[in-house]
């Protein structure tokens, strides 16, 4: 039989959360706990610099967090969106399905329910995010997600602000702003993802 | 971004997504990995998928919910992997995605678009994780 098993995105440091998890599971916990055990490995090892604090700073260079957890067998899922300073992002999202009716908190809110539930509150600056995100202003702020705003944000950076003529070419068709979106996949310099 | 999928003995099944999403995003912005049916979905009575890529993108087309649905109208994991990141190409043919798909048999599969994907897993009997290397479509 191949089970247990245990199966996760992308290989090398986020070997760490498959051993994790399938340790929980092979020491007779449920599959829900596996997941929250595999996730908070990588979250604790910021596997690849794209899991947990310390990686992937915004505009402003906060590091925030996102996190989803879901039960296969009730359908109940918890998650956390755009959470600010606390690093148990998986645990903050256990917490939305054991002991809320709801499925999806963010930003702010989310963090007061955390540290309503014990969680920890702290920076997820590191050093070496901070100088990523300064590189980044230093490199004219590229690569940009901005659109149709003043300065150019594919030259300059902010603050920005809107070019009306363009916002209103752009939303008038829905078909044409799906086909030929102006997003990070037609930015042939943007590299970042999720 | 991490998303995993576990399934016990009992075959009942999980699955999670962790992640600080995209470097240099807008204050606020939020990408696929807490949207369930994105970032990842699981149902016991069928399977798991967990995703990566693009969110901006991917969080459009809820690809973990399609590769599901797809185990569940009968599809094999390697062709609800493929049919969940053609539906992405189709609309954005740059899209860099990857999307791992699980049944509650334990057989597993991938696909990916624009990189070079890769998954592990490690299943009863194994002593070490295995990576599985994906081409894209």
């Amino acid at each position: 039989s191949p089970l247990p098993l245990i199966v996760n995105t992308w290989s090398g440091p986020f070997t760490s959360a498959t051993d994790a998890a399938f340790l929980s599971l092979a020491n007779s916990s449920n599959a829900l706990d596996a997941v929250q055990a595999g996730c908070q490995a990588c979250q604790n090892n910021q596997c690849d610099h794209t899991v947990g604090f310390g990686g992937s700073p915004d505009e402003s260079c906060e590091t925030t967090l996102d996190a989803l957890i879901i039960d296969g067998e009730t359908l109940n899922a918890g998650a956390v969106a755009n959470l600010r300073r606390v690093k148990d992002a998986i645990g903050v999202a256990r917490h939305v399905l054991d002991y809320t009716q709801h499925t999806l908190l963010a930003g702010e809110q989310a963090t007061q329910f955390a540290l309503e539930n014990g969680f920890e509150e702290e920076s997820l600056s590191t050093k070496d995010s901070l100088k990523t995100c300064y590189g980044w202003r230093k490199n004219h702020c590229q690569p940009n997600y901005r659109l149709n705003v003043h300065p150019d944000p594919f030259s300059s950076c902010g603050p920005y602000s809107p070019l009306l003529s363009s916002i209103s070419s752009t939303t008038t068709s829905a078909t044409s702003s799906i086909s030929q979106p102006h997003s990070s996949s037609s930015n042939s310099q943007q590299s970042s993802h999720d | 971004t991490l998303s995993l999928i576990a399934l016990h003995p009992s075959s009942s099944m999980a699955a999670c997504t962790t992640t600080n999403g995209a470097s240099h995003k807008i204050p606020g912005r939020v990408g696929d990995g807490p949207i369930p049916g994105s970032g990842s979905y699981v149902d016991s009575t069928v399977g798991g998928c967990g995703a990566t890529g693009d969110g901006d993108i991917m969080m459009r087309f809820l690809p973990c919910y399609q590769a599901v649905e797809s185990l569940r109208r009968g599809l094999t994991p390697q062709q609800a992997a493929d049919d969940a990141v053609r539906r992405i190409l189709a609309r954005y043919p740059d899209a860099k995605t990857g999307v791992v798909v699980v049944d509650n048999r334990g057989e597993h599969a991938a696909a990916a678009s624009g990189w070079e994907f890769s998954y592990s897993y490690r299943s009863g009997g194994m002593e070490r994780t295995e990576v599985v290397r994906v081409k894209s479509l």
